[in-house]
């Protein structure tokens, strides 16, 4: 595992304390599109299918483990925590599922490499996961005042893609069989998706501003 | 069909 790899893991799960902490500390879900962490569970979940037949190393196994626990905790918060609950934008939140999931079961069935259960859902996991970020994007846009641990919870999952990126980069130049379009192709439009974002971040941290995106 | 992919990564 290069330094990339580990350092995108680990923005990835700091995102993810950081919004535990937002969820669990302010007792506020301002911000926090429920759909998109709903999706993101539903990524963990097909992706994961093989935690236990697939065995890589104990750190993925154990970060598997800890995306599928604290992605299915920030749900459940956000759902049935009775003051938590409360703090829901429901009404801002309205990107649609099928918008997103739709296209991604399609393609993982056009493109899937083998027509295995667990492979065209591996495949839908990679779509899937390219666009989760969306219904938060606009909900940010949509929201006044947005909180820092919000804004630094979507830096720092970008902050994660873009590491992945240079993991990629990497590893083609040093891995003779590492030749993964599919999942590169995935991964850049993703990161591509939190180009606007990034900037108005820089911006207002720049300016020392508070962050705001234009509508 | 794209190349079968390694599953290593998270």
């Amino acid at each position: 595992m290069n330094v990339f790899r580990l350092a995108g893991d680990m923005m990835h799960l700091l995102s993810i304390v950081v919004l535990l902490l937002k969820i669990t500390g302010i007792k506020s879900c301002r911000g926090i599109s429920l759909k998109t962490q709903e999706l993101y569970l539903l990524v963990f979940i097909t992706r994961y299918l093989d935690i236990f037949t697939n065995f890589v190393s104990l750190y993925n196994t154990v970060m598997k483990l800890v995306f599928l626990g604290t992605s299915s905790a920030i749900v459940y918060y956000m759902r049935y925590d009775r003051i938590i609950k409360l703090t829901y934008d429901k009404e801002q939140d309205t990107f649609k599922y099928l918008l997103l999931v739709a296209p991604s079961a399609v393609l993982a069935l056009a493109t899937s490499h083998v027509y295995t259960v667990l492979e065209v859902l591996w495949t839908f996991s990679i779509y899937l996961e390219a666009v989760a970020i969306m219904p938060q994007l606009v909900l940010l846009q949509r929201t006044q005042n947005i909180d820092n641990l919000t804004g630094n919870y979507v830096f720092l999952l970008g902050s994660y893609r873009g590491l992945y990126i240079l993991n990629w980069i990497y590893r083609f130049f040093t891995e003779k069989h590492y030749r993964q379009w599919l999942v590169w192709t995935c991964g850049v439009v993703q990161t591509i998706i939190y180009c606007d974002f990034f900037y108005y971040y820089f911006l207002s941290w720049q300016n020392n501003e508070k962050l705001a995106l234009p509508a | 069909a794209p190349a079968a992919a390694l599953k290593d990564e998270l």
